[in-house]
């Protein structure tokens, strides 16, 4: 049907993106 | 802090696979359209023998993480022939890299190195496991993970919400609660995966947008605490949430299309959930039957078991004297026979009695060895074969007796003469004593006149016709 791309705008994060967790 | 588990168990949450009823033999998708804050439309999948229904697929197929793929949930799960579809996990929006743990049919995919996030899974022998795992239990190779996947947020814990718990443990390194509590708490498009009492599968889609519809985590746990869920993990939602149906979009998607913002369009994501028609696990059997149904059929007279991976030659077991292969039993050296029981016959020797033995004069061998030196060979061959101290004996045995024979010989013809000797002695000296014409009458050697008794003795015997 071609939808297309969408503009991934409604995002919904656990984690701020900024910052990557990782071990102690 | 969140800490890296390598070993050791952690908190999950195991049920083992349940025999599917027959009314339960297709996946059942029903929708809604609840009152939470508005109006939420949704679907609530459910699917039984999950083993063989239930599969996680790598954006675009196989490959897909490694590649770091994006596709739409319709372009993963229609070539895979899935019945309902789901997004799946989450993933790095900027480089398309698979977050989580990932095993797809069987293949392990990505690995989170036992960062702690909820996880959902089946094992090899159909066993359902929700929560969270160590870094060991993820590898395990005992009863692997043939489907896994990570969520954020475990909804549900043997029946009971689990979000408090799953905040303390699912951290944000900085410690800034800010996101993940606003990540828990607002309302958006949400998407879950778990399991009922009774074994199945439930996928559950609610359409919404962030903070403005839809339903949050708390809600959610609650709507699945009511359709009898005891086991449930968040998956992706927002913009990611689609749910799929025969390989169609099914559900309204939150993000806008690129080329026009007055419409939406289904986001790419990374992995899919996908519920589909029973197969099998792995799906050819092992390469030893096929499936029918999502049962191996196992071709041959050997194989056995579900996945037909195991060798079966009766329960003689080959005796103890062989080994069971896909054609039957293999004996070892000495041993024939459908079970390997029967010894090999006089003159054959080797694994299955194939090898001729080799002994001179067609004699027997040893059954395992074909070895020609054994008691039993030696009475077989001819005197001229045997060892030459077999022979010296023999010699000195063959001597013995004839000097023995040649001693009794002479001893016999001893006894003859001597025998005849003294027939004949005896004969003569009766022949002395005999009353006839003829009288012998020793002479005497005489050197005067005769007695007058010789005289007559003398006359009497001189008339010859005295008688």
């Amino acid at each position: 049907l071609g939808w297309g791309p969408s503009l991934d705008d409604d995002l919904l994060l656990p984690y701020p993106r900024a910052r990557a967790r990782s071990a102690r | 802090d969140c800490a890296r588990v390598r070993v050791g168990s952690r908190r999950a949450r195991e049920l083992a696979a349940l025999p599917a009823t027959p009314d339960a033999r297709h996946p059942a998708v029903r929708t809604f359209v609840s009152h939470f804050r508005g109006a939420v439309p949704g679907h609530l999948t459910r699917a039984a023998e999950p083993l063989r229904t239930f599969s996680v697929l790598e954006p675009g197929g196989p490959g897909g993480c490694a590649s770091r793929r994006r596709a739409t949930v319709e372009e993963t799960a229609r070539p895979a022939g899935c019945s309902v579809a789901q997004n799946g996990g989450f993933f790095r929006m900027a480089t398309g890299e698979c977050l989580g743990n990932v095993v797809s049919d069987g293949r392990r995919v990505s690995s989170s190195g036992g960062l702690q996030n909820a996880q959902f899974g089946i094992r090899r022998d159909g066993t359902l496991v929700t929560g969270y795992l160590s870094e060991e239990e993820v590898l395990d190779t005992e009863n692997p993970f043939v489907q896994l996947l990570s969520g954020v947020v475990w909804l549900i814990r043997n029946g009971s919400i689990y979000i408090n718990e799953s905040q303390a443990t699912e951290c944000d390194e900085t410690q800034e609660t800010g996101s993940f509590n606003k990540f828990v708490n607002v309302v958006s498009a949400r998407t879950a995966v778990g399991h009922d009492r009774k074994g199945q599968l439930v996928l559950f889609h609610v359409d919404g947008q962030t903070e403005q519809r839809g339903i949050n985590l708390w809600e959610m746990a609650e709507f699945l605490l009511k359709q009898d869920v005891v086991n449930a993990i968040n998956l992706d939602g927002g913009g990611s949430a689609t749910f799929v149906l025969n390989g169609t979009l099914a559900s309204y998607p939150s993000d806008h299309c690129q080329d026009n913002n007055m419409w939406r369009c289904p986001r790419s994501v990374s992995t899919v959930v996908c519920v589909h028609k029973p197969r099998c696990q792995p799906p050819d059997c092992n390469g030893h039957g096929t499936c029918v149904e999502g049962h191996c059929q196992c071709t041959g007279h050997f194989w056995r078991g579900a996945t037909c991976d195991e060798l079966d030659c009766g329960p003689s077991n080959c005796s103890q004297h062989g080994l069971c292969t896909e054609t039957g039993c293999r004996c070892e050296a000495g041993w024939t026979g459908s079970n390997c029981s029967e010894e090999c016959p006089l003159g054959w020797h080797g694994p299955g009695c194939q090898r001729p033995c080799e002994c001179e004069h067609q004699c027997p061998c040893d059954p395992q060895t074909g070895n020609c030196n054994l008691t039993q060979v030696k009475q077989c061959l001819q005197p001229s074969q045997v060892s030459l101290q077999t022979r010296e004996f023999s010699l000195l045995t063959g001597t013995t007796c004839l000097a023995l024979t040649l001693a009794l010989v002479f001893l016999l013809l001893i006894s003859i003469v001597a025998n005849v000797s003294l027939l004949l002695g005896s004969r003569a000296e009766r022949s002395r004593h005999l009353d006839g014409s003829y009288v012998y009458h020793p002479l005497q050697e005489m050197n005067g006149e005769l007695s007058a008794a010789e005289k007559e003795q003398l006359g009497e015997t001189c008339n010859p016709f005295k008688d």
